[in-house]
């Protein structure tokens, strides 16, 4: 899990069964102490590969936007809740709500979020602490893991805080100036799962090709299936790019695009979720 | 598939905000004032504590466990 602070932005990402909608009205009041005033909210996630093992309000996403519409001041009164279903697979809907107090987004900023499961069995094992790791503290060992994985080539501009929980499982957040990146993996045969997201401008010379830093990061977990959600702040909604990330997925990493879906949300931008598993699948 | 396992599927929650009667440029540090002891408390509701944290001119950032 991970939160980032920004002067007029919190991001915050949770897993497991995690209360996350309680932050919403602490934090508000928070900024509030300060003269800061909520523009804006959006609430993202996938399909729970354990869904009955959630608590209320997280069994439903009804119940979720219910709750997270009860936190909100009246202001943010452009709102949309949205289920992003593939009809190929429907277990793997991707959940979105957003509110906003303007029509047009202010935010310029594109988010990448990836989930992948079934990840490769070898690529899996870096994540599991080994024999005499236990002498280490899990700073030291959470920097082994993203030497061995190969994490810290995703973007080698990037300073890497890394975690390692015990026995398995790990966390980093990747700072590179007003960029942050963030993975989070879960290696256990039966339900492995990788999360891999980044914020990035479409605009910023000298940054990399979104789909060739998707690529890499892909490539760390050869999962066998993989959705990416992409947010395009404003007016950015670029169709090239989501072609771009298709065409290098098939030939750097033979992942096919079996689903894509696009919706809009007013002063929040475009989603748009795509889904891929390996054309010989 | 087990019957029970860890989920790893995240929740997100984004929330973005604007000052209220002053430019942020007079305020550059905005929700970065927060102390930690008061975030720590947040984080206690959401049931997840920080284990690792770094920051650099633009923002923080955290690791959490839940």
């Amino acid at each position: 899990s991970s939160l980032f602070v920004y002067p007029t932005k919190i991001i915050i990402k949770t897993c497991g069964t995690t209360q996350l909608l309680k932050s919403i009205r602490p934090l508000i009041h928070l900024a509030r102490n300060l003269g800061l005033t909520l523009r804006a909210c959006r609430y993202s996630r996938g399909s729970f590969i354990f869904p009955k093992a959630q608590p209320f309000p997280y069994t439903s996403f009804k119940d979720e936007v219910i709750v997270v519409e009860e936190s909100l001041p009246k202001s943010l009164c452009y709102r949309k809740a949205s289920v992003m279903t593939p009809s190929n697979n429907p277990s793997r809907a991707w959940h979105v709500f957003t509110a906003s107090a303007d029509v047009e987004s202010d935010e310029h900023v594109v988010v990448v979020e990836v989930c992948m499961t079934e990840l490769d069995r070898v690529n899996a094992r870096s994540f599991f602490k080994r024999k005499g790791d236990e002498k280490n503290n899990s700073d030291s060992a959470g920097k082994e893991m993203t030497r061995l994985s190969g994490i810290d080539n995703i973007n080698a501009n990037a300073y890497i805080c890394d975690f390692a929980f015990d026995p398995c499982g790990y966390s980093m957040n990747g700072v590179d100036g007003d960029r942050y990146s963030t993975i989070h993996v879960t290696p256990e045969d039966g339900f492995s799962y990788a999360s891999f997201e980044c914020g990035l401008s479409l605009y910023d010379n000298g940054h990399e090709d979104i789909s060739e830093v998707l690529s890499r990061a892909i490539d760390v977990f050869r999962p066998s299936d993989v959705s990416i959600a992409t947010t395009y702040g404003g007016e950015d909604y670029n169709h090239e790019v989501t072609k771009r990330v298709e065409r290098v997925l098939a030939k750097k990493l033979d992942l096919k695009c079996r689903s894509r879906l696009m919706d809009e949300f007013p002063g929040s931008g475009t989603v748009v979720y795509q889904s891929f598993t390996p054309r010989r699948k | 598939m087990a019957v029970s396992g860890f989920e790893g599927f995240e929740k997100r929650l984004e929330l973005r905000f604007f000052d209220d009667d002053k430019p942020i440029t007079k305020n550059p540090m905005g929700l970065r004032l927060i102390d930690f002891e008061s975030l720590d408390q947040v984080l206690n509701e959401v049931q997840c504590t920080v284990v690792s944290a770094v920051a650099n001119r633009s923002f923080d950032a955290y690791v959490l466990s839940e």
